[in-house]
Formats: C-alpha cells, structure tokens, sequence
C-alpha cells in the first residue's frame, strides 16, 4: 500500500460527507446505499465514523459530473478515467467525484457504483495507489462481490488512524499471489493457443512465448461472467476451445472469447451427480482423451464421441505411481504431463509412465 | 484485439503518463523529453509489475487502455 506525500490523514476521526448530486443511472436508495456502504468497509477496520449531512460543507463532498466539473481535473467520457478523489485537506480535500459519462450499476453489468466508490473514498481517507494487484487501491477498476477491502488496504489504513476498537469479523479479499512464493499452489492449469494460463485464486498468470515474465491478471478483469475460483481447465485445440471448471459448472472459451450456451453441468460430461467439482483436467492429444481428477480417482473422457470411456473411474494411486494420489492441476506439455499438489511438481513422461522430476510448483513460473 | 496505429499509441501513452506520472508538459529539448519519457513508462512498469523495458510495448499499452481511477499513481 501507499499513502499520499506526507502521509495526508484527517485530524479527527468523526467525518461528516454529503452526496451533491445523483447519477441517473441509479435509483437514489440505490447511490446511497453504495456510498453508506463503502464508508462502512472503511470504517469496519478503523475508528472513523461518517455522518451524513443534507446541506453545508461537509469533509468528504461526493458528486457526480461530466468531463470539466469545476475543479480543472477534466473527466473525459465513456471508459477510461471512472472516478477521483483529493487526499484529506480543507476545501477540496476529501471531496469525491464519479464520472457521470460512465454506466453506473449495482451489479457487475457495467461500472459498479459501490465497488468505485470503496476505492475513491479510500482516497479521500490518505490511501494511495497500491501496486498490489488484489488490493482495492489498485489502479485499475476490478469487480468482485463480498468485502472489497484486502489485507494490505487494511493494513495501509490502520497505519494512518489505527485499528476498530471493535473489530467486526470480516473476511478480506486475498492479495495478489506471490509468484516466487515456495508455498505456491495453483488451482487450475490449461494451454490457450500457444500461451499458458495458470489460474490462482481471483487471478491467473499468463505465460507468452515471447513475453519473458508471466503476467498476471483478475480472472473478473479478462471474464466478469466467470466465478472467482477455477478448479480445472484444460484445451482442447481440435475444436479450439478452452474448457473452464467451477464447482458444478463448465464454460468455454474460443481465444479469450466466451462460447454462448455456457455454462454446462459437469454431469452432462458423463460425470455422476456426487461429483461437485473437479480438480484437475488435461486433454492428451496422442489419445484424443481427456482426463478428469476428482479425489483419489480419475476418469476418461473421449472427445470425438463426446463419451466418457468404460471402466472409469479408475485409481490415481494405480495408474499414475509415484506421485501424490490427488491433484491441484494438470497440463500436457511436449508429450509429459505436468502435476501439481500443492508446492510440488511432478514431471511425468506419459509413454514410460514414470516419474521424470520433481520441482516446486513456483518454478513453472520461472523462479 | 485489434491495435491502434503507432502515433495514436504514442499520444495516448504521452497523455497518460502526464496525467498519472507527472510527465512534465510542454515543449522540451529532444534528448530530454525521451528520456523523460522512458523513465516514466520504467516507472509505470514497475508499478504494475510489467517488464520493465521502457518502451511502449503491447503489454504496458493494454494496461493504460483498462479503465481506471483518476488519481495519480506517484503518491509514493
């Protein structure tokens, strides 16, 4: 996290805020709600208290307004800039503006009103830009549902005013993962047209044969439609899609496009309905077979009869010796299979059916 | 996606990188204004944990394309 040059805060943590105007593109229950409840993710986790006023000045003044609105900080249409806020000061500081060129939503349809709003007004606390990707002071706009405030925005603001001194229990979103960290799991691997994509929690890395670092981005950024946490995916490349696993749920992707008609029940795949979620899966283009991990056991699946095969589900300690019997994900590289459990990899050579290596997971990122 | 001719790129980079790391405006000696230039985007790209080239490349120019706050990234 950051704070702004010398370290901006309010003298007093009994702030007051009033909303100038309103955005049509919400009912106004709707804005004040957003606005209330933003204040409140900020307040959980300090001693700050915010009362709102109907007329006068009040510390953090929000407004909504078009390209020039009055403070020579132009805002400039559809997309783009969403919002800003001044630091904690007299006069301007701490007043908020939202872009009124923008689609306001209280989903994830368009600009999510309450998610900008957390964000702008963490400026108009003393928070500046965090550079880290899962923090709600990341630059760049990202939707997600439930509390929007990440360890380091917490830890960022009860550096300036401290902690709640009563604490509410609230689950903060995770940080962007650590890519070199040697406790690294992944949860999901899959190819898509020559890259790799690792997903990890509400992200995923993105390995490019000309890029030299893997890139990492929110799943919701690239998919708003896909959940959070991918548990398998796998290419198949003869059709040219990508599938993803989420519990119960499968979609498709063509490139970074999602394919209409998803999602699908994973039972449609010939699963049976106790299946939940499936760990891992990898499709072996020499056998035209895709692989399904659930639990201890595995199943095939042909893709050219869309079938799942007999005599599956078959043992993963059986069939696979050597390795661990449940698995995070799996890819098919250069004829080997890549396994991963937890902080480990296991390089597995599918024609001699045996162990070739064994690496921390973190090293299939380069470190 | 499709990508914008060069000079627009150029153009866009120059006002985002006036707008969120204080790249001084005006006209400048050559030598100055470039170097300028690719320190500021060095400075982008390790914010956003790019590769830090200093050059405008597909990667650096999709993140300044995403939506986002107005605030400068510099509070640091």
């Amino acid at each position: 996290y950051n704070h702004f040059p010398r370290h901006l805060k309010w003298e007093n943590n009994n702030l007051t805020f009033r909303i100038l105007n309103y955005t049509p593109d919400l009912k106004k229950t709707d804005v004040d709600r957003a606005i209330r409840s933003a204040l409140n993710a900020w307040a959980d986790v300090t001693p700050l208290t915010f009362k709102k006023l109907h007329e006068g000045i009040a510390d953090i003044m929000i407004s909504f307004g078009s390209r020039e609105h009055g403070d020579y900080n132009p805002f400039d249409g559809p997309d783009g800039l969403l919002a800003h806020a001044y630091p904690p000061g007299q006069g301007i500081g701490g007043d908020t503006h939202f872009d009124e060129d923008e689609h306001w939503t209280k989903d994830a349809s368009a600009y999510n009103l309450f998610m900008v709003a957390a964000h702008e007004l963490g400026h108009a606390l003393g928070m500046a830009h965090s550079s880290d990707a899962g923090a709600l002071m990341y630059p760049i706009y990202s939707f997600s549902t439930g509390y929007p405030l990440a360890e380091d925005d917490i830890e960022g603001i009860q550096a300036l005013y401290g902690p709640n001194p009563n604490p509410k229990k609230r689950k903060p979103r995770p940080d962007a993962p650590n890519k070199c960290d040697p406790k690294l799991s992944f949860d999901a691997v899959t190819e898509l047209r020559g890259e790799t994509i690792i997903f990890k929690d509400r992200f995923y890395w993105r390995l490019h044969p000309q890029m030299t670092e893997p890139e990492l981005t929110l799943i919701k950024f690239t998919w708003p439609s896909l959940p959070n946490k991918v548990d398998a995916a796998y290419e198949y490349p003869e059709k040219d899609l990508v599938y993803i696993f989420s519990g119960i749920r499968v979609w498709a992707l063509n490139g970074y496009t999602l394919v209409d008609g998803y999602p699908k029940y994973i039972h449609k795949l010939g699963l049976p309905k106790t299946i939940r979620e499936v760990d891992a899966a990898v499709h072996i283009k020499d056998t035209g077979k895709t692989l399904l991990f659930t639990d201890e056991e595995y199943w095939s699946y042909d893709e050219a009869t869309g079938t799942m095969d007999a005599g599956f589900p078959r043992s993963i300690e059986d069939d696979f010796p050597g390795m661990h019997d449940e698995f995070d994900a799996v890819t098919f590289q250069n004829g080997r299979l890549y396994f991963f459990h937890e902080d480990l990899q296991y390089e597995y050579s599918y024609n001699y059916r045996k162990v070739i290596r064994i690496m921390r997971t973190n090293s299939f990122l380069y470190c | 996606l499709p990508l914008t001719g060069k000079t627009d790129d150029h153009l866009l980079a120059e006002k985002y990188l006036r707008r969120f790391y204080g790249l001084p405006t005006g006209l400048r000696g050559r030598q100055a204004s470039s170097s300028d230039f690719q320190n500021k985007i060095q400075q982008m790209q390790r914010f956003f944990k790019l590769q830090i080239t200093g050059n405008l490349d597909d990667n650096t120019l999709e993140v300044m394309k995403q939506p986002r706050c107005g605030v400068p990234d510099v509070g640091e």
